[in-house]
């Protein structure tokens, strides 16, 4: 454990705090993409199978723990408890077109033919891309409130926080996962646009919009 | 035996 995963992982949990205070305050999740809840769920689900056949640490296991309970509630609380605050109609991207390809790849490329290991594969592939059906909706809408921000902003960090992660420990301890780090790549530049509205915007008080 | 890379990460 280093200073970057470990401010990646808090990183992590302080994003998905933010999303389910901002949905239970105002009891609306308005401007939140449900595809993209469900797929964080998918991937934490086929992710962390591992709890019953791995022990790593407490730590590890308690977060996988919190992962999988968190995205649970969060999906909960968008189709079922404030299920008529759910903008579905602009959350129109076909998840579909992310499962599909996610677990082609995931049988081809792995480290592993095993089932664990392809779920596992899976779960990479799917994260990386598990934000695009949010960002579609924050462009469909040309907005996002200030909360929703943070949220995206936390949760870009996480993995390119892991970046650095990984950086220092193929220099430490000589460990690398291409898998990983390759999804690892895509996923934070799927955030780069963003990143960049947010600080040219948000950090300064204004409310993120969209050029028309 | 071979048991897969090590997935200490979350």
């Amino acid at each position: 454990m280093n200073i970057f995963r470990f401010a990646g992982d808090l990183s992590h949990v302080f994003a998905i705090i933010i999303l389910l205070l901002k949905i239970w305050k105002t009891r609306s999740c308005a401007g939140i993409s449900g595809k993209s809840q469900i797929l964080f769920a998918v991937v934490y689900l086929t992710r962390y199978l591992d709890l019953f056949t791995t022990y790593v640490s407490l730590y590890n296991s308690v977060m996988k723990v919190l992962f999988l309970a968190t995205s649970g509630a969060t999906v909960y609380l968008m189709y079922v408890k404030f299920k008529a605050t759910y903008d579905h109609n602009h959350d129109s991207f076909r998840i579909e077109f992310l499962l599909v390809p996610c677990a082609l790849l995931a049988l081809v490329i792995n480290h592993e033919f095993t089932v664990m290991e392809v779920l596992w594969t899976f779960s990479i592939y799917l994260e990386s891309v598990a934000i695009l059906p949010q960002l579609f909706l924050v462009s469909r809408t040309g907005e996002a409130e200030s909360i929703t921000s943070h949220y995206l902003f936390a949760l870009g960090s996480y993995r390119a926080l892991y970046l650095l992660n990984w950086v220092y420990r193929y220099m430490v301890e000589s460990h690398y996962d291409l898998i990983a780090i390759f999804a690892g790549v895509v996923q934070t530049v799927l955030y780069c646009d963003f990143f960049y509205l947010y600080i040219t915007k948000v950090l300064k008080g204004k409310k993120l919009q969209l050029p028309a | 035996i071979y048991i897969g890379p090590k997935k200490d990460e979350l």
